[in-house]
Order: structure tokens, then C-alpha cells, then sequence
């Protein structure tokens, strides 16, 4: 084989034209049924949102995810015993980093029944400094990614993007549709998006309250679109009905003033396909929360929650690694998006769980309820709440920067 | 768990973070 090898001469042959065109024409060919089967694309020309990556992703996404995520919020929602609790807590602090001395109860730890008690834990009044900045950081956690977003693309990490319309469920051809404060039980319900049945009768949400949607009368009107939703739009917001109706305005007001009360009173469409005012532009960020950080999120800036909508997906883990493996993680994940505006136009943010927290709460919406049994319904749809009764002034949710919002919980 | 922003704001805005570091709750992302 040596001899073979060293010995025998090497002799270059021309190859023929044709066999040269031939594997031209075989190459390109392959290339394009690859691009072809990269990029699947739904009736509507939205793209089919599905699991991609090296064999480790396809391997814990055969995982019952969903079902482990449950069972590990139940098994840490079991009560420990007294004596136990500060040994464990001070272990599981000194394991992940947490600072005892910033929580409430540092001094009595047994105070926390289970470690999923524990990782929901508050912090002390003022352990958080709030910058005067117009965006301040709504969690605990590390960078993972920033910057501004080009053709409706996010980057999840250097490379790898994902669309921002399948983000938000923000749909060009159907844009959003505001529904006012209601409370008629038969108004406050919308199915499909498009219709209200009223004592039978079926309404456009157009003919209902007159919306100014810019989709064709026809697009409207076809009972046979796929929706894009699935259970109902409702009216999740929770009115105290006993709430001093001076102090709600009052508080109203002193968010519209500091959002300005021109924005804070334009009722138009953030986004729904409307492009960006002129001398602005979309930015994203993505912040990471460890395990051992403190797993409750708060408003990053004035601003109002006009809407959410709840995506029911996997639970991947989103930690970096997987971040930087599974495509489309944020758009598989399970997710509230919350949508509204600030006062220089659009604003969203977008809780994603993860296997060992697939609860997100919200405070200000009580009908939430995600990481629920059964099986997901496709990537892509989502059950939508409006806000609009929270506040009559600002037809939303107002927050106020570092205001409390809502958190993960484990399982 | 992670928490994703998506927000129209000026181009002059600026973020005052970069990726890999470490935030807390009310610290500054970023301004006009």
C-alpha cells in the first residue's frame, strides 16, 4: 500500500464539458430543494415554524417537555419540613448565587414553605435602584442579545433569526382589533377575531364599533380564513369595582403625563403592520434569568398594556446553549406577549418559559393560565385578552418604570 | 426563562448594555 502510494504516478484527465454542466446542474439542483425544504411556507405565506438544529435539539424535543415541566413544579411545591427549610435554601443560594440579604424573610427563611416558594421569592423595598432612564431592565439576569431590528427579523443570537411577525402573532393581512371596554357578556366575547355573535346574529367586528381596519371587506368577511386564534378574545382586565374612581384617573393622568398625554391618548395601531414612525426604528433585547435569580419581572418603562397573547408551545430550555442551537427557540416556546405603547409608539414584552418554569404569572391579569395539561395547539396561534377596561382613559393596563408585573414560577 | 423587548423608540436611542453582562431590576438598558 506504500509502495501504492508513493510510487504509483499521478495523471490529471480533462473532464468532459457535458460531465462538468452535468454537476453544475446536480448541485444547484440540491441546493434549491434544500432552501425549498428550509423555509415551508402556510396558505397564508407565513412561514411553518419548525423544530431545527443539530441532533441534540431533535433529541429533547422527542421529550414529553411539557408533562416534566409539570411534574417538576409539582414535586417542588411540596411542603418541606421546618427544620430543613434553612439548610436548603442557604444550599440552594450558595449553589446559584443568590443574595439572601436583598430577599424579604432573610432573617426567617422558614417562612418559605417549598423551593418553588422560595424561587418566587420578593425582594426587600429598595433592593432595586430605579435609573432615570426611559428603558431600565424588567428582571434579573444576563444579556443575551440587543440591537435593532431589519425586515421584521429578530436576532436570537449572531446568526441565527427568527420572524418577528411569528414573535408578537402580528399578522400584515389582519391587523389587530381594538375592542373597547365592554361590559355586555355578548360584546365582551369575540370569536375568530373577525365575529361577534350577538342574540344570534353574527357581526363584523367592523359593523360592531366601527374599527377602521384596513383589510379588505372580503378578507373580513370569509368565515373560512384559518384563524389565527384559538379560544376567545376576552376582556381579562380586572376592575376593583370598588376602586376610587378620583384615583384611578388621578394615577391614569400622572401616566399620561409622563408618557405624554398626546401618545398616551392616540388610539391608533401600534404595528399591525404599520410601518414605524419616520426617525424611528425597532430595537429588541433578550434578557436571560439564570436559575438562582430573582424570578419576577417588572415594567422596564411607562407604558401601557393594551393587550396579550398567549402562545402555547414547547418548553425548551432557554439557556444560551440551547440558544445558540435551537432555531426559532423564542417562537416555539410557550409565551405571553404583552403589547402596548410608550410613548415613542410601540412597546411589547415577551415572558418565554422554559422547562423548569413554564408558569408565567401577570399580576394585572387574573384569567391567565399557562403550562396547562394537554397537547399544544400548532406554533402560530394564540388566545388573545384585551386590557382596555383597566383604564378608561388610557384603553389599557398603565405601568409605571420597575412596577411589579408579574414572574415565573417553577413547573 | 428569558423576557424578550421589542420597542420602536428614535434612532438615537442607545443601548447602554452589551451582551454577556449582567443586569438587575430598574438598572438602565438603554436612552434616548
Amino acid at each position: 500500500v506504500m509502495d501504492a502510494w508513493t510510487q504509483t504516478p499521478t495523471k490529471w484527465y480533462p473532464l468532459p464539458i457535458a460531465v462538468g454542466a452535468l454537476l453544475l446542474v446536480a448541485l444547484q439542483y440540491r441546493r434549491k430543494s434544500r432552501r425549498s425544504k428550509e423555509v415551508q411556507l402556510d396558505e397564508n405565506g407565513m412561514e411553518i415554524i419548525k423544530l431545527k438544529g443539530p441532533w441534540q435539539v431533535h433529541v429533547l424535543g422527542a421529550l414529553p417537555l411539557r408533562n416534566m415541566s409539570r411534574v417538576w413544579g409539582y414535586v417542588n411545591s411540596l411542603e418541606l419540613p421546618v427544620w430543613f427549610r434553612p439548610i436548603g435554601f442557604r444550599l440552594y443560594s450558595f449553589a446559584f448565587g443568590c443574595d439572601l440579604d436583598e430577599i424579604e424573610h432573610s432573617d426567617d427563611l422558614t417562612q418559605y414553605v417549598s423551593l418553588g416558594d422560595f424561587f418566587y421569592r420578593k425582594l426587600k423595598d429598595g433592593a432595586r435602584p430605579v435609573d432615570p432612564a426611559v428603558l431600565v431592565s424588567p428582571a434579573d439576569g444576563r444579556i443575551l442579545h440587543l440591537g435593532a431590528i431589519t425586515d421584521h427579523k429578530v436576532e436570537q443570537v449572531k446568526g441565527i433569526t427568527y420572524s418577528l411577525d411569528a414573535l408578537l402573532g402580528i399578522d400584515k393581512d389582519h391587523p389587530p382589533v381594538y375592542v373597547p371596554a365592554m361590559r355586555d357578556p355578548d360584546l365582551s366575547i369575540v370569536d375568530d377575531q373577525e365575529f361577534a355573535d350577538i342574540n344570534g346574529i353574527e357581526y363584523t367586528l367592523d359593523q360592531l364599533i366601527g374599527t377602521s381596519s384596513p383589510s379588505t371587506s372580503e378578507e373580513v368577511r370569509d368565515p373560512h380564513a384559518p384563524p389565527k386564534k384559538f379560544g376567545k378574545q376576552v376582556d381579562a382586565s380586572v376592575v376593583d369595582s370598588d376602586r376610587d374612581l378620583k384615583d384611578a384617573l388621578a394615577h391614569d393622568a400622572s401616566v399620561a403625563l409622563e408618557m405624554g398625554v398626546k401618545t398616551a391618548l392616540d388610539r391608533r395601531r401600534s404595528m399591525g403592520g404599520k410601518p414605524v414612525k419616520p426617525g424611528n426604528q425597532l430595537f429588541f433585547t433578550v434578557i436571560y434569568l439564570a436559575p438562582g435569580d430573582y424570578h419576577r419581572f417588572h415594567s422596564p418603562t411607562a407604558w401601557v398594556v393594551e393587550k396579550r397573547r398567549h402562545f402555547v408551545g414547547e418548553l425548551f430550555s432557554v439557556s444560551p446553549y440551547m440558544a445558540k442551537r435551537l432555531e426559532n427557540l423564542f417562537v416555539l416556546n410557550e409565551r405571553v406577549a404583552l403589547l402596548g405603547r410608550w410613548k415613542y409608539g410601540f412597546f411589547s414584552m415577551v415572558p418565554v418559559g422554559a422547562t423548569n418554569v413554564g408558569s408565567i404569572k401577570v399580576n394585572f391579569d387574573q384569567a391567565l393560565r399557562t403550562n396547562l395539561r394537554g397537547k399544544p395547539p400548532p406554533p402560530g396561534t394564540y388566545a388573545e385578552a384585551v386590557y382596555s377596561a383597566a383604564s378608561p382613559i388610557l384603553n389599557g393596563q398603565p405601568l409605571i418604570p420597575a412596577q411589579e408585573m408579574g414572574g415565573f414560577c417553577l413547573g | 426563562s428569558t423576557i424578550v423587548l421589542v420597542f420602536e423608540a428614535p434612532e438615537s436611542f442607545e443601548f447602554s448594555v452589551h451582551p454577556g453582562q449582567k443586569v438587575k431590576v430598574g438598572q438602565r438598558l438603554g436612552d434616548v
